[in-house]
C-alpha cells in the first residue's frame, strides 16, 4: 500500500538545519496493523505527515497505492488524502465553535455525501467512540478525551483505506483508550491499513508490527508476538 | 495548603445541564504530592481548573492557603494563582508564534522580574525538561512532547508552592515521562504541593496518595504504597 525509500525531512531554522527525519526505507502492505514508537522528537509525527500526504520530504520517495506522490501537485496530493486517508492528529486539530457531529460530518462533505447521510454515518462512527451524548457539544465544551474521540471519529468516518492515528490514547484513560484500539482492530480487520503512533506498549501490543524511530532515523522493525 | 468542601461546577447547555463535577470535598496539606484519575470525562480537568483559581465553582467552598476563594473578584484570583499556582494545562496552551524561551519567561513578566535573571532562569528549566537546543524553537517548531515540556517548564518557572499538571506526559514517550516526574519529586522534596492528573498508573507511582473520579464524584482517596 505504501512504501518508502530514503525520505528525508529537513526544516531550516535561520543558520541551524533540523533533520527530522533521515533516509527512512519501509514498506507497509495492505490490511496491515502497524504501531510506530520512539522517544519524543524522534521524527513520529513527521513521518506520519509525510505518509499522510501532509506534506513534502526534503529527499527520498514516497510511493502511495503504486503512485509517486512526490510528482504530484498541492491539489492532487489533497484529493488523495481526502478520499483515502483518515488523520487523526496529536493535538485532535478539531474546528473550535463548531460541534462534535460537524467536526465529524466534515470529510463527508469534501465526498458530497448527502446531508442525511452524512449526519448519519458522523452519528454511528460518534457512537461508535462513546459519544452518544456529547454530539451536539462545540469541541470548547468537551473533555480532552473527548475531544480526542471526536477527532477518531471524524478520521475514519469516511472509510478510508488508510487510517494514521497520532497518539490516538494519549488523553484517554486506560479503559476508554483499549475501547478504541479494539475499535481500530475492527476496522482493521475490514480490510483497512492502519498506523498507529503511541508511546504505551500496551497500546503497540494492538499492532502486528513496531517500527521504533531514534532521531529521526528508523532503528528497528519488529512483529509483534500475540499470545 | 487547599481544602474543598462541596465543590461542584455544573455547565448549561441550552436546556440541559451538565454536572461537571458534584459536591467534591477534600484537603491536600502543604508539600503532598497527589494524583488524580478517572475515566475520561470524569471531571479531572473541571476540579484542576477549580482549584487552580482558573473558574468559579458553581456551588461549593474553596480555601486556599485558608483564604475562601470563592469570595474574591476576578483580578485577586489572578494574582493570587499568577503567584501561587503553576498550572500544565492539558492542551499545552502555549503562545504559538512565540519561542519556547518567551513563553517560559512569560510567568516572570508577570512578576517583573529583571530580563536578564528572567532569560536566565528560563534558560535553567528548559534545560530541565531536556529542551537545552530547542530553547529558539516557535511551539509550532516543536514535536507534541517537546511543546509539552515548555508547557512544564512554564509552570515551575515562578517556584509557586502548588504546581498543578494536568496529564503532563501524556505527550511523552515513557523514558521522557519518568524524567519529568522524577522533576516533579525533587521540586516536591523542596516543598512544593504537586497534584498531577495521570491515567497512566506508573506515572501514578510516583504520587504519596491518589484521588480517583467517576461521574463527577470523587469516589475513592488512596494512599500510594512505595515499596
Ligand atoms: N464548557 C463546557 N460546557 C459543557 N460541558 C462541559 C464543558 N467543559 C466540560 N464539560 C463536560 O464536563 C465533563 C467533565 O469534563 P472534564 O474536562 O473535567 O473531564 P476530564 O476528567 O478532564 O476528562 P479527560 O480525561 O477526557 O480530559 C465532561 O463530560 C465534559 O463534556
Ligand atoms: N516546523 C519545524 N521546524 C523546525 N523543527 C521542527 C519542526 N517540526 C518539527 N521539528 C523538529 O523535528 C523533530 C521531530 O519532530 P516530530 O514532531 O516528528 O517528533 P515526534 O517523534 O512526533 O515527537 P513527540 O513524541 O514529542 O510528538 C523535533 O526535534 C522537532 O523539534
Ligand atoms: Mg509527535
Ligand atoms: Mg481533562
Amino acid at each position: 500500500l505504501l512504501e518508502t525509500a530514503e525520505l528525508s525531512k529537513d526544516y531550516l531554522m535561520g543558520s541551524e538545519v533540523v533533520n527530522a527525519l533521515r533516509e527512512v526505507s519501509v514498506q507497509v502492505k495492505g490490511g496491515e496493523f502497524v504501531a510506530v514508537m520512539g522517544p519524543s522528537g524522534s521524527g513520529k509525527s513527521t513521518f506520519m505527515n509525510l505518509i499522510g500526504c501532509l506534506d513534502r520530504p526534503s529527499s527520498g520517495r514516497y510511493l502511495f497505492e503504486g503512485r509517486d506522490m512526490s510528482q504530484l501537485n498541492i491539489d492532487d496530493l489533497a484529493r488523495t488524502r481526502n478520499h483515502r486517508v483518515g488523520f487523526v492528529f496529536q493535538n485532535f486539530s478539531l474546528l473550535s465553535r463548531t460541534s462534535a457531529l460537524e467536526n465529524v460530518e466534515l470529510p463527508l462533505m469534501y465526498g458530497k455525501v448527502p446531508r442525511r447521510d452524512r449526519k448519519a454515518k458522523a452519528t454511528a462512527v460518534l457512537e461508535a467512540v462513546g459519544l452518544k451524548d456529547r454530539i451536539r457539544h462545540q469541541s470548547s465544551q468537551l473533555s480532552g478525551g473527548q475531544q480526542q474521540r471526536v477527532a477518531i471519529a471524524r478520521a475514519i468516518v469516511n472509510d478510508p483505506a488508510l487510517i494514521l492515528a497520532d497518539e490516538p490514547t494519549g488523553a484517554l484513560d486506560t479503559f476508554t483508550g483499549i475501547e478504541i484500539m479494539a475499535l481500530f482492530q475492527a476496522l482493521n480487520r475490514d480490510g483497512r491499513t492502519i498506523v498507529v503512533v503511541t508511546h504505551e506498549s500496551d497500546i503497540a501490543q494492538f499492532a502486528d508490527r513496531i517500527l521504533r524511530f531514534r532521531d529521526g532515523r528508523l532503528i528497528k522493525d519488529e512483529r509483534v508476538e500475540h499470545p
